[in-house]
C-alpha cells in the first residue's frame, strides 16, 4: 500500500513545489510509482510539470474534491516514466469556501485518495502557503508531512503555527500523522545567517533534520520554465544532485521504518 | 489625506514583507507619517518591527476586524520615527471564517481604517500569499496596489490571476483601484532567467514597472532577526540603497499623479 506524504509550510516560496516535483521525479527514476497532487490554486506543480491552464482543460482536484469525480479520471501522465499528475487550477481558490458547508469537510481528500493507495507506492501532496482548509484536507490525509523551510528568519517564525497545526490534526482527525522530516531549501553556505538558522533548526528538531541540504542553484528556477523536473533538466547540477540524495535519504530512512 | 496602499501578490516569498517594512521605514525617514498594517496570520511585518506576539499582547489587526476596536487602541509605535504599526497574530487566520457570515465582509477593513487617514501621508497593507478573503478586503480598502515579484517563472504564472482579481475588485467594490507599480525584487543580475523574466515583465506591464529594482542582498534578510528595517540595520548595502531610491521613485511618481 502506498504512503501519503503531505509537502506543508505556510511560510510561502520555501521550496515546497520545487520539493515535490523534484523529488517525486527522482523516486520515479528509482523505479517508484509517484502521484503528485497539485493542492494549490496557483498551480505551480501543474504548470511545473508542463500542463497549461486552459479553458480546455477537463479535470483538475477541484472536481474531484467538490463534485466526487474519482481521481483516476483527473489524473494526468507526465513526462515522467511512472509519475502521474493529478492537476490543480484557478478555480481550486474557490474551494476553501466551498469546502466549509460539507460535512466532514477536513476529511475529503482522503476519501477521494482512497482508491489511489493501491496504485502508487508514494503520493506527494503539493500545498498553498496558508494553513487553510486545503492544507488540512492534506494533513488529514496523510502519513506523514514533509517540511521544506528555508534557512531565514520569517522562516523559522512560522514553524510553531505549523506544529500546533499538526497536534490538531493529530488530536481530531489522524492521531498516527508522523513528521518525515524537515528539509533544508535554497542553503547558502557563504552566509551567517543560513549556516546559523540551519544550526538553531537541527537543535530544534533534534534528528529529523534530512542531512541531505537543498543549495540554492539557479537550474531549479529555470528547470519549471521547460515543464521538466531539474533531472530531466540538467542531471549533472548540484539542484538535481541534492534531491537524487535526498530521495536516497527518503527511501532509506523508510527502510527502517 | 493619505493613500491606502496594498502590498499583495499571492506568490508566497516574492518579498510582499520585506518591501513593506522597508519602504515603509525609507518614507518615514523622508519624514512622511506611515502607517504599516499586518494583514498575514503569519504576522511577519510585526515581528520584522521587533514585535513578538505573546499572551499578554493586547489588541492586533484581529480586533479591530472582528471586534470593531478602533484601529488606533490597536496600533503601536515602532523604534522608528514616524513609522507606526497595526500588528497582526495568529488568531487572523480565523478572520476569513468569521468574515465570511458578516454583511459586505469585503468592505470592513475599508470601514476600520477610514479614521486613519488624517493621521498618516501613507498607509501600507501587507498581505497574505493567498487571494482570500483578507488579501480582498486589503485591495478593497486601497487606493493603489504594490506588486512584487521575483524574476522567476512561477512569479509570472500567477500575475494573470492576480490581475484578474484587480479588475473584479474594480468592478464590484472599488472602481479607482490602481496600480501604483511593479517592483522586480531579489533580482540577480547574473542569471539569464533573471533578466529574460524581468524583460518579460517589463514588456507586459509597459511603464508600470519601477525603474529601482531590489537586488537580492542578504542583509535584508538578516535585518528582521534583529526587529530593525534596513535603514536601521545597514544603511550603506545594497539592500538599503534599494529601498531608499525606491521611496524617491515612489514619491516622484506621486508628484506627477
Ligand atoms: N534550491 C533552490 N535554488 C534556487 N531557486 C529555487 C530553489 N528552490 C526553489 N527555487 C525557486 O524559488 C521560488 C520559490 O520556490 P517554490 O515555488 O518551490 O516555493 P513554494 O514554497 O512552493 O512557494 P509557494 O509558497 O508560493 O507555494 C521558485 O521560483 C523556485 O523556482
Ligand atoms: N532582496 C532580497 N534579498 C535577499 N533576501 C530577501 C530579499 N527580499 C526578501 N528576502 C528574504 O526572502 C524571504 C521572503 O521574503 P518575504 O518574507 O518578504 O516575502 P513575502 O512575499 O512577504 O512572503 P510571504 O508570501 O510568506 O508573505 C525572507 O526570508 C526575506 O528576508
Ligand atoms: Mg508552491
Ligand atoms: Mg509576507
Amino acid at each position: 500500500m502506498g504512503s501519503i506524504i503531505a509537502i506543508a509550510n505556510q511560510k510561502g516560496g520555501v521550496g515546497k513545489t520545487t520539493t515535490a516535483v523534484n523529488l517525486s521525479a527522482a523516486l520515479a527514476a528509482a523505479d517508484c510509482r509517484v502521484l503528485i497532487v497539485d493542492c494549490d490554486p496557483q498551480a505551480n506543480a501543474s504548470s511545473g510539470l508542463g500542463f497549461q491552464q486552459t479553458e480546455s482543460e477537463p479535470f483538475t482536484l477541484y472536481e474531484v474534491l467538490i463534485e466526487g469525480l474519482p481521481y483516476d479520471t483527473a489524473k494526468r501522465e507526465t513526462q515522467i516514466e511512472q509519475l502521474d499528475l493529478l492537476p490543480s487550477s484557478r478555480n481550486l481558490a474557490g474551494a476553501n469556501l466551498e469546502l466549509v458547508d460539507l460535512s466532514d469537510r477536513e476529511l475529503i481528500l482522503w476519501s477521494r485518495l482512497a482508491d489511489a493507495l493501491a496504485a502508487y507506492d508514494f503520493i506527494f501532496l503539493d500545498c498553498p502557503p496558508a494553513l487553510d482548509l486545503l492544507t488540512l484536507n492534506a494533513l488529514v490525509a496523510a502519513d506523514s508531512v514533509l517540511i521544506p523551510i528555508q534557512c531565514e528568519y520569517f522562516a523559522l517564525e512560522g514553524i510553531s503555527a505549523l506544529l500546533d497545526t499538526i497536534d490538531r490534526v493529530r488530536e481530531f482527525w489522524n492521531p498516527d500523522l508522523m513528521i518525515e522530516g524537515v528539509l533544508l531549501t535554497m542553503f547558502d553556505e557563504r552566509t551567517t545567517l543560513a549556516r546559523q538558522v540551519a544550526s538553531d533548526l537541527q537543535e530544534f528538531f533534534e534528528g529529523q533534520v534530512f542531512d541531505t541540504v537543498i543549495p540554492r542553484n539557479v537550474r531549479l528556477a529555470e528547470a519549471p520554465s521547460h515543464g521538466r523536473s531539474i533531472i530531466q533538466y540538467d542531471l549533472r547540477s548540484r539542484g538535481a544532485e541534492s534531491y537524487l540524495g535526498l530521495a536516497r535519504e527518503f527511501l532509506f530512512r523508510r527502510g527502517q521504518h
